[in-house]
């Protein structure tokens, strides 16, 4: 698969805070979240979209995340955070 | 995902339209009527009754707002977030509910980049009383846009949503758990427009053709959404199998970059390794990604190694991700990441056992079975075999296309028709679906 761009990488950190995959970045750190939640961040949202669960940017789940849908989180703070821990 | 233990104490709710879409096609009264038909989606099975009010003070106070409106949710123009709702609570903004104002809104339109307002509405309005996403693909609680759901005066929650609610509110008195809504009279609601109000635009062309009455040129799964060509024009299915419109689109005004003067299509194919949309029409193809056409096309079949002559059907198999083209009683397997045709083929159509010769096109569907299409009807190939079902063919119109057998005129054969027939009957007859028991306790 295409190695995403940073753009694309971008674009998914945001999307997967907004809508509950990831815990909000920390304030010390920046943006910065490690790669292993990252993928774990992007194989729960795949699931959830019905998309095969890689863990990766792939296409499909640039495609799906560009899908037009409501604002409200798909998963709470309380669980995004439970799977941090 | 974990269903919040927020719900309303009360069962009597308010509700009312604080601002309207300023810039939108649908006048008030047809957003009233629709906002009135979803909120009437819940409380049809519910112990919920909504009314309308006037004033500051209804639970659901909904808005058509853009970009930041001050409640943390901020809107971001057209496609992205397209509305959100409160859960319910003692906030005062709880049961709010807010669609994104610079939404191209929409309702029995066959803009296929409007964004349907009943089905949005829909599941807003289910946030609204208590429910969270699902990953569900038939939930109307899935947070992604899939099109329009239909009529809002037919409208029928998909069965695990009734379930999901009925766990919060109980089901309504007059409700069976396994029976059909009942039909209500029309004088008793709001009047909801056959047509928007801009009905010159979709004035049935003359040259559009009867989705009822005809054979297709090309068939394809195409993001998990049924599309039918016929002709310069195509009817689209969304993942539910809901027609997104009863008139057709213009594949030219959808699809970028196709000679204008084509007038047909001859099969189209999803990629499953890049997910480009590929279309063949006679000796030459075209690849496209999302709806533009990449640089460099029109090619060759040969490119594939198919022979120059065109083909009947092209779709990918997911069992093992190749690509099958069909040509007369011939059919070739085709490796999309080795771009190279597998050996020994083409191979006579015999092997498929019970599919005619000569197709019209085929795809593979998300219940991960293939289906051909040709003349009126269309065969099923379950389970990687590659052998028809039986009881098949069966009627393209009726099936796909939101026909009566009566408008299909088609295959409606007494066979057909008793299938159907039969299947309903078994549906009614059960108490249970998708493996739910379901019992009713009102009191």
């Amino acid at each position: 698969a295409p190695t995403p761009t940073a753009e694309d990488i971008n674009l998914g950190v945001d999307w997967l805070t907004k809508f509950g995959y990831l815990p909000p970045s920390d304030p010390v750190s920046g943006q910065l979240q490690t790669q292993e939640e990252l993928s774990k961040a992007i194989k729960a949202m795949q699931e959830f979209g019905g998309l095969k669960s890689t863990g990766i940017l792939d296409e499909p789940t640039l495609e799906l995340m560009k899908t037009p849908r409501c604002s409200l989180p798909d998963l709470s703070q309380s669980e995004a955070t439970r799977r941090k821990r | 995902s974990v269903q919040p233990l927020t719900k309303w104490a009360k069962r009597n709710l308010s509700w009312r339209i604080r601002t309207y879409p300023k810039e939108s096609a649908l006048g008030h009264d047809t957003v009233r009527a629709l906002m009135y038909y979803a909120l009437k989606v819940w409380s049809d099975i519910t112990p919920l009754n909504f009314h309308e009010v006037a004033g500051n003070n209804a639970d659901i106070q909904i808005d058509f707002s853009r970009a930041d409106h001050n409640d943390g949710y901020p809107f971001d123009g057209p496609g992205g977030t397209v509305a959100h709702a409160f859960f319910p609570g003692d906030l005062h903004t709880s049961g709010d509910t807010h669609f994104d104002d610079e939404e191209s809104w929409t309702f029995r339109s066959s803009d296929v980049h409007g964004m349907d307002l009943f089905a949005v509405a829909v599941h807003e309005f289910g946030h609204a009383i208590g429910l969270t996403h699902i990953s569900d693909m038939e939930s109307i609680m899935r947070p992604y846009y899939q099109g329009p759901v239909g009529d809002p005066l037919k409208y029928d929650l998909p069965y695990d949503d009734k379930v999901r609610i009925w766990q919060l509110y109980g089901v309504r008195e007059s409700v069976s758990p396994t029976a059909k809504p009942e039909v209500s009279r029309a004088e008793d609601h709001p009047f909801l427009p056959d047509l928007p109000e801009n009905r010159s635009t979709i004035q049935p062309r003359k040259d559009e053709p009867d989705r009822c009455n005809t054979h297709f040129d090309a068939v394809a799964q195409i993001r998990g959404e049924a599309f039918f060509f016929k002709g310069k024009y195509f009817w689209r299915l969304t993942r539910n199998k809901h027609l997104v419109s009863l008139q057709p689109a213009q594949i030219h005004r959808f699809w970028r970059g196709l000679p204008l003067n084509m007038d047909s299509v001859d099969a189209v194919y999803e990629r499953a390794t890049d997910h480009k949309i590929v279309f063949f029409k006679g000796d030459r193809y075209w690849v496209f990604k999302d709806n533009n056409v990449e640089e460099g096309y029109p090619r060759p079949i040969t490119d594939f190694g198919l022979p120059l002559g065109g083909v009947d059907a092209a779709f990918s198999w997911p069992h093992n991700d190749k690509t099958y083209f069909f040509k007369n009683n011939l059919y070739w397997r085709y490796d999309d990441q080795e771009h190279r045709m597998d050996e020994g083929y083409p191979v006579e159509m015999t092997l498929w056992k019970g599919i005619p010769a000569m197709l019209d096109d085929a795809m593979g569907w998300s219940d991960g079975e293939i289906y051909f299409f040709k003349g009126k009807e269309y065969w099923k190939v379950v389970d990687s075999s590659m052998e028809v079902e039986q009881g098949y063919p069966q009627s393209t119109a009726r099936d796909w296309l939101v026909c009566s057998d009566m408008q299909s005129d088609g295959p409606g054969s007494e066979s057909s028709r008793t299938g159907a027939r039969s299947r309903h009957g078994q549906q009614d007859e059960s108490r249970s679906e998708n493996g739910y028991e379901v019992c009713s306790c009102t009191s």
